[in-house]
């Protein structure tokens, strides 16, 4: 069954793509396996338009705030947040790790420049990704062709602008091809 | 067609805007 798209309400301002929340939480001493992964992540909601964002965002809690494992996703409508989705399969990630008490300004800045087309790389965002862990915290985002350079050092330059970090901050570019070889490479039996 | 780009600031005046509550 499909679902019904959402639209922009009346007067509200619509922005250039549909978005959906996601929320998951590691369950503590359980495998990180595909099938757990995609049983942990829920939907929190989608939205068209800028107004119909922030009545989503307002009432969240924000990462900084948040404890145990736990991560939020926003990606553009139809898109899953998992290595498998067709729109990430052949992609990659920006992985920026921040030190404790830098996540909530960094998440609200990085999501208001993907929602505000900020990265002028065409369809190529996916979308982003805040991980809350123990000593620190991760954020990243996603595109769908790792191999093209010029849109990854796009989508680089446009991040040191937004988030305004540290200039010492590293910045690291990973294809979810390797991610997932290094996660098969932790199981007992790779 | 065009694209719809929204700085922070536009974004972020939005968030108290009567239609947003």
């Amino acid at each position: 069954t499909k679902k019904k798209m959402v639209v922009p309400g009346a007067g509200e301002h619509p922005l250039q793509y549909n978005y959906t929340f996601w929320y998951s939480r590691r369950t503590p001493g359980r495998p990180a396996s595909t099938q757990s992964y995609e049983q942990n992540i829920k939907q929190i909601g989608s939205f068209a338009s800028v107004e119909q964002f922030w009545r989503f965002y307002s009432h969240m809690i924000r990462p900084g705030d948040l404890t145990g494992h736990s991560d939020f996703h926003l990606f553009k409508e139809g898109i899953k947040p998992m290595w498998e989705d067709d729109a990430n399969k052949m992609g990659g990630k920006w992985i920026i790790r921040l030190r404790k008490g830098l996540a909530s300004r960094c998440w609200e800045n990085l999501i208001l420049a993907m929602l505000g087309e900020q990265f002028m790389v065409g369809e190529e965002i996916c979308g982003a990704v805040v991980s809350v862990r123990f000593q620190e915290d991760i954020i990243s985002i996603w595109n769908k062709t790792a191999s093209d350079q010029g849109t990854t050092a796009r989508i680089r330059d446009t991040l040191r602008r937004v988030l305004n970090l540290p200039p010492n901050t590293i910045m690291e570019y990973k294809t979810h091809t390797d991610s997932i070889k290094y996660s098969l490479g932790r199981l007992p039996w790779a | 067609g065009t694209r719809i780009i929204y700085d922070r600031k536009f974004l972020l005046d939005r968030r108290n805007s009567p239609i947003a509550q």
